[in-house]
């Protein structure tokens, strides 16, 4: 369903690090799978792969060795940005722990884009989210388990063992949630969009300051299969300049600053709609609600004037955020001057989008916690708990956990809570109640 | 495993993030993007 997929798509499966074994067929062929809150289907290698590296990496299923396979045949493909998983669908029992799941359909895939899976630690993929997003329509491995009254409560939790080495990585557990595993009580919000557990978040925090961004509320979902935190480019580039994370010039966003900053701020001074600044100064077209590019093309770059009169995508877009940013500063009672420079500072700090961002790790102890506003309690992440160490001794390097990732309206703006805020945060899926609960985890 | 309590537990293996991982992200964000972003919209226009 193309209109639902783009989420999916987007995934970066490279880096999830949580994996867990599961069984099909009788008797069971074990894979390892990433379970995905962030997907609803069931996919594991094909022994009917001929042509794609990928499979000869990993364990593949034999129907023809299963006494309880049954087959479908119908045609299934999966896309995930680089390319896209394609087979067949088929049926068989899933055992996950102790338990059997009876006819679960599932895909058997035949080919597997290159570069994507070939790398892969994991088989294949367990979906945990809403059938509304499981393609093909299948009834997802996790409905089955309720419907055939395999566990008491329809809730299921996970706990990352952030702490552990490599090998122990946690548990997730289906039926209802471990008291070891957490402190405190949950605290649980409505999910808001069936499909993935999205559910709405309030304000970001860098230390105590709000970057205001999200004060009027952004679209959250818990995603188990990633493994960072993915948010809206304003907030990912205010994160990296108080982290001194690596980021990528932006001449439109300077280009934004010198010719329009002045402008901008005397706007935003005299009480104009922030919404609709942008499309005043001539960078956006205004929709009702926000800025829109006027959609031409810049012709900007190192060489050429920015004055030329030609406009971009990315000016509007780097005018929206200036918004957000001055509006920041003027609350904290800055300096014209000051906010003028500080926003072309941030113009050096913007992220790649999807990307990652490098940090000094010797700066790990002074950077400020970042912390999520869900149901009106505020959730921290200290520094320590949001810069990843790849690598140990000299060798080490550290990345932000953060990443940017810029859904429009009317899904956006929207971030992917991934295993860096769930390795801190308990989460628990409760599907009998529609929503989502969090609490620190031990 | 199920126990006394009715749930059941799976156990999860972690993986250290490494550099083949990070490699293959990143020539899946290369692509990603390039496919993805007319598709879907997004906005990648602030890279100079």
């Amino acid at each position: 369903n193309d209109e639902d997929a783009d989420i999916i798509s987007l995934k970066n499966y490279m880096n999830a690090q949580y994996f867990g074994e599961i069984g099909i067929g009788t008797p069971a062929q074990k894979f390892t799978v990433i379970f995905d809150t962030g997907s609803s289907n069931l996919w594991v290698p094909s022994s009917k792969c001929y042509f794609s590296i990928a499979c000869y990496f990993h364990s593949k299923y034999k129907s023809s060795q299963s006494s309880t396979y049954e087959k479908n045949g119908k045609t299934a493909e999966i896309h995930y940005g680089t390319g896209s998983i394609s087979g067949f669908f088929s049926g068989d029992h899933v055992a996950l722990g102790d338990l059997v799941v009876k006819d679960q359909d599932f895909i058997e895939a035949t080919r597997e884009p290159g570069v994507t899976f070939l790398a892969a630690k994991f088989d294949g993929i367990l979906g945990l989210g809403f059938k509304e997003i499981s393609v093909g329509d299948v009834t997802p491995v996790w409905y089955n388990l309720v419907k055939q009254g395999l566990i008491k409560e329809p809730v299921f939790s996970f706990w990352f063992n952030r702490n552990a080495e490599e090998g122990e990585g946690g548990e997730i557990v289906f039926g209802g949630v471990d008291p070891n595993h957490y402190e405190g009580d949950h605290v649980y919000v409505p999910v808001t969009q069936k499909g993935y557990w999205q559910f709405n978040m309030g304000d970001v925090l860098i230390g105590d300051e709000s970057t205001g961004f999200c004060a009027g509320g952004c679209a959250a979902i818990a995603d188990s299969g990633t493994s960072l935190i993915a948010g809206p480019t304003t907030v990912i580039t205010e994160i990296n300049q108080k982290i001194g994370a690596s980021g990528v010039v932006s001449q439109e966003c300077k280009a934004v600053v010198a010719q329009y900053g002045q402008q901008i701020l005397a706007k935003l001074m005299s009480q104009t709609q922030p919404s609709k600044i942008c499309s005043q100064v001539g960078l956006c077209t205004f929709d009702g609600t926000h800025g829109v590019s006027i959609g031409i093309e810049s012709v900007i770059n190192e060489n050429e004037d920015a004055s030329a009169g030609l406009h971009s995508d990315g000016m509007c877009h780097a005018c929206e955020m200036a918004v957000v940013w001055m509006q920041n500063q003027l609350r904290l009672n800055q300096t014209q001057e000051s906010i003028l420079n500080y926003i072309n500072e941030l113009c050096e700090r913007l992220p790649s989008p999807m990307g990652e961002s490098s940090v000094d790790c010797a700066s790990v102890a002074s950077m400020p916690s970042v912390s999520f506003t869900i149901g009106d309690k505020t959730f921290e992440l200290k520094p320590e708990q949001y810069i990843l160490k790849v690598g140990q001794g000299t060798a080490a390097q550290c990345i932000s956990g953060f990443t940017a990732l810029d859904v429009p309206p009317p899904r956006g703006p929207l971030w992917i809570l991934g295993d860096v805020f769930m390795g801190v945060y308990h989460t628990v899926f409760d599907y009998g109640n529609l929503r989502v609960g969090f609490a620190p985890a031990t | 495993s199920a126990a006394a309590d009715g749930l059941i537990r799976i156990g999860l293996r972690k993986k250290a993030l490494d550099e083949n991982s990070r490699l293959a992200g990143r020539l899946l964000e290369k692509e990603g993007k390039a496919l993805m972003g007319p598709r879907y919209g997004l906005r990648g226009g602030l890279e100079s």
